[in-house]
């Protein structure tokens, strides 16, 4: 039975994206069959992995608000052991879309129930707030991934997060837990990176992962190719950063 | 009469709020009197000014959910000619809870009609998304200040952004003008920021401004300091670019 796991922070720009399509990659590397759920109207995890946005069909949004069967989305990337459903702009309506239809934080949970026997993890990419969209990721999830970029604003977003997460833990999905935080984009040369993850050990030492994904400008040009990091420089820090982390993730949240 | 002016881009972590902040002290050194509104409810531009969220009584929340008049919402800050209005965590909540006001798409347009009249430039701090926070924003706006950061899911983003500019001045706000498009944390060593460069300037020529913000760790550590970077490091490059930036847009769009 495989685990769900909602990479999400409301903060912009932290790495959820980046995070989610490396640790899938890495772990279907791994062979650990797994499936990215983008829902982010951005559909940055869509590019992310090859695909246009521009020429998708079947998505996300056809799932949650046109009922099309989520086995239906399914794609398959050019990686064996890695699928994918994809997001496309018209997502941004759901907020409004969803609003009639009823019990519509859970929409995703029932969907993913069948699913989840298929893979051994299945992650799912949110964009950067805390609407429907995230709401049924986390209902759906057994954990929370939680990228944090070394920074003081990111910083200060981190305890609405896990306020959230508790909140949604106490009224929609009792068996949330927290897969952990993740430090990225991280330049141990600054002072300012330093006390961000000094702070983030004081105040949540049992979080956080020991891998610390360092910026490295070979992560930020792999979209442009639409390849994850190991497809497109597989000899580059950021990708044995996210082997790793893939690696530590594994032992901590599938239990292998 | 003042301008107002929306600064948005659904990309998060593009420097919307770091832009928002330095922009407004910066006209307000140049002697411009400015207002600046935090509508996003992380409070990320709130606490880059040096106030404390969690002792916020009267935001943006009570003047739009809770009908307080604006006026009693506005606070100085330590810098003379600069006034604002701030956020709270509460304002996540503003999507549901405008549902039932009629005519919601407008409300901080009819509330900003008179107070434009006391100052040179309002700026408005958008959340990462395009919800009925950042539509309420472009229907107030004369213009919308787009940061766009060199990287590759930024650029992917600003075509939908424009899309919806285009969307809301046909029908929601007529006069709605392209303030322009600023480059943020731009490393001009990497192919990838001259690469994102070189494809906006080709497709939006018109909009582009010239000053060019470089990436600089002075610019993300002035915010656990809650001070614009013009007076926590006025020597920088970050001071000063943005310093550049502000007579630039006064030219452009204050007609100074
Ligand atoms: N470790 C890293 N080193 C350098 N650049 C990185 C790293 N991780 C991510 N990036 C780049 O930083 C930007 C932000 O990352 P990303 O888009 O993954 O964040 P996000 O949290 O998904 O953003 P959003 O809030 O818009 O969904 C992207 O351009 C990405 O390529
Ligand atoms: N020119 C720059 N050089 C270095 N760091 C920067 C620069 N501009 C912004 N930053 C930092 O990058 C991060 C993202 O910037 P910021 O928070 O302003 O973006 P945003 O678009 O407002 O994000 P969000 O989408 O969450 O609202 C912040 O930690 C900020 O301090
Ligand atoms: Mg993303
Ligand atoms: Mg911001």
């Amino acid at each position: 039975m495989g685990k769900i796991i909602a990479v999400t922070n409301q903060k912009g720009g932290v790495g959820k994206t980046t995070t989610a399509v490396n640790l899938a990659a890495s772990l279907s590397r791994l062979k650990v069959k797994t499936l990215l759920i983008d829902m982010d109207p951005q559909a940055n995890a869509t590019s992310g992995v090859g695909l246009d946005r521009n020429k998708i069909e079947k998505s996300i949004y056809s799932v949650l608000v046109k009922q099309l069967p989520l086995a239906e989305a399914i794609v398959s990337t050019s990686w064996d052991g890695m699928e994918v459903i994809p997001s496309v702009a018209d997502l941004t309506g759901a907020e409004i879309e969803l609003l009639e239809i009823e019990d519509r934080n859970n929409i995703l949970r029932k969907l993913l129930a069948k699913a989840k026997e298929n893979y051994g993890c299945i992650i799912i990419d949110c964009p950067p707030s805390l609407n429907v969209l995230t709401i049924n990721a986390l209902s759906a999830a057994d954990g929370v991934l939680m990228p944090i970029q070394c920074e003081y604003y990111a910083l200060e977003g981190l305890t609405q997060l896990l306020k959230t997460v508790d909140l949604v833990r106490a009224n929609i999905n009792s068996h949330l837990g927290v897969a952990g935080i993740l430090f990225t984009m991280a330049d141990l040369r600054t002072n300012l990176t330093r006390q961000v993850m000094e702070e983030v050990r004081k105040y949540f030492p049992e979080f956080i992962f020991k891998t610390v994904i360092p910026r490295s400008v070979r992560l930020s040009e792999a979209p442009s190719f639409g390849k994850p990091i190991l497809y497109y420089d597989e000899a580059s820090i950021g990708a044995e950063s996210y082997l790793q982390f893939a690696k530590e993730f594994m032992e901590r949240n599938l239990g292998v």
